[in-house]
């Protein structure tokens, strides 16, 4: 079962002056930042809940929390995925994607079934060292989103290419 | 690159050839353009000096001079130009850098930028700063908004409602930042959006900076008791990455761009990923 209270009741105990303003101690800190993952974490529950009871399916739907540093296990390891946009505005937004893929090359098809380009590049040398020990994929599949007023947008993603070795991304010399 | 530069529809940014640094802005769809430098400094958090024993902290911003020190004089760079994405990565240092992105049918620059762990080891409280600095002739004035609603002019060392002695050239200058700065004059804007709340001036006409991030050795005695030197999950330091939207346009239609525009960063599309062919969500 799904919970929005816990991530209202961190948001709310993140209203202390001390939490907006960053005044708080380190042991806080790390308090207020545990709360909040937690909460979002319970709540990711409730909206997977809500979006499979919207869209029919009983499969799994996963939250990427890493993707600044381009890190998503659903999108670096499986070779056919959907991207579920929700747009909370009431105006049409195209929107940037970048997601963690180990293959070259991938086939985007949009919400009507009509392709969409898309590409590979290499993840940057910065978020490579960013992500330690753990490195992940070497290249982001980058493509261009739109999703409607207050609404849904889907775009499928299937790979063409079987994953081939990459360098690991290198900065030039001087 | 003899001439690196990005260019879309909108929009063509030149860099210098040798530093790496940006260089120039064209709009091109309104034909003109503005010189713009913009790179990393970081002020020195005063300890406490013979004028007062504040140090910087928490609650308290205070430089030890009013000069920033400049990350590096070069950046490496590394250009990557697609069909969906040109890119110019800046390495600056070990502990910071930026990657510049124009897409086709965006008229703004995205600038994201990693910083941390900033490195103490010199004894040295670090609160590090992006700079842009332009020839606009701003006047001393510079222009914040207050929670994403209204923007107010803010004007340096002074205060509407009273008679300004300013002690604190460079703090005492600063203003939140929820989600824009911009600098303008008679005709031409240049507007910078943040992805979070950060702390922002024009210490300089022309220019306008935003602290991006900052790691303090001493308390600033107002009740925190310790610095300001969050460790991170491996003990090194916080790395911090963020974006900003950088716009150029005429004063005049300045605000038909970043006010939709700062709507969009504060509340980006959710996304979400399914295995396999996914739910079938209507519209």
């Amino acid at each position: 079962p799904g919970d929005s209270s816990m991530l209202r009741e961190a948001v709310a105990v993140a209203q202390h002056h001390d939490a907006v303003a960053g005044t708080e101690r380190q042991h806080v800190a790390d308090d207020y930042a545990r709360q909040l993952a937690k909460g979002w974490d319970s709540c990711q529950v409730l909206v997977a809940n809500a979006l499979s009871i919207l869209g029919g399916t009983k499969e799994p739907l996963i939250f990427c929390n890493a993707l600044n540093i381009s890190v998503c296990p659903l999108s670096e390891t499986t070779p056919h995925f959907t991207v579920i946009l929700y747009n909370p505005l009431a105006w049409g937004v195209t929107w940037p994607v970048r997601l963690p893929v180990r293959a070259t090359s991938y086939a985007v098809t949009d919400p009507q079934g009509q392709p969409v380009a898309s590409q590979v590049v290499p993840v940057s040398s910065v978020t490579w060292w960013l992500r330690g020990s753990t490195r992940g994929a070497p290249g982001e599949l980058l493509f261009q989103a739109w999703a409607p007023p207050l609404g849904f947008s889907t775009f499928e993603v299937k790979q063409l290419s079987p994953g081939a070795p990459w360098e690991p991304p290198r900065w030039p010399s001087g | 690159d003899p001439e690196p530069q990005l260019e879309n529809e909108y929009l063509r940014i030149r860099f210098d050839p040798i530093t790496g640094h940006l260089l120039e802005i064209q709009n091109l769809a309104k034909g003109f353009s503005l010189p713009v430098f913009q790179s990393f400094y970081w002020y020195n958090a005063s300890a406490g000096d013979g004028l007062s024993p504040q140090a910087s902290g928490a609650y308290i911003f205070r430089p030890n001079t009013s000069t920033p020190i400049p990350v590096a004089k070069h950046a490496a760079t590394r250009l990557l130009k697609t069909a969906l994405v040109q890119e110019l990565h800046q390495n600056f240092s070990a502990w910071c850098s930026q990657v510049l992105r124009l897409r086709p049918g965006h008229p703004y620059l995205e600038l994201e930028w990693t910083v941390g762990p900033i490195p103490v080891a010199d004894g040295l409280g670090k609160e590090v700063i992006s700079r842009f600095e332009t020839p606009l002739r701003t006047a001393g004035r510079f222009y914040t908004d207050s929670n994403g609603r209204q923007v107010l002019e803010r004007r340096r060392d002074f205060r509407p409602t009273w008679n300004l002695s300013q002690s604190e050239p460079v703090a005492g200058n600063y203003y939140p930042v929820n989600t824009r700065i911009f600098i303008k004059d008679e005709k031409v804007q240049l507007t910078v959006l943040t992805d979070r709340s950060q702390g922002g001036s024009s210490i300089l006409d022309g220019s306008l900076e935003l602290m991006v991030h900052r790691r303090l050795l001493n308390d600033d005695n107002r009740g925190l008791g310790e610095p300001l030197d969050e460790p991170g999950a491996d003990g090194r330091g916080l790395v911090v990455r963020g974006q900003h939207l950088v716009l150029l346009d005429t004063a005049a239609a300045a605000a038909d761009q970043h006010r939709p525009r700062a709507q969009e960063m504060v509340t980006p599309p959710s996304v979400v990923l399914a295995p396999g062919p996914g739910p079938r969500l209507r519209w």
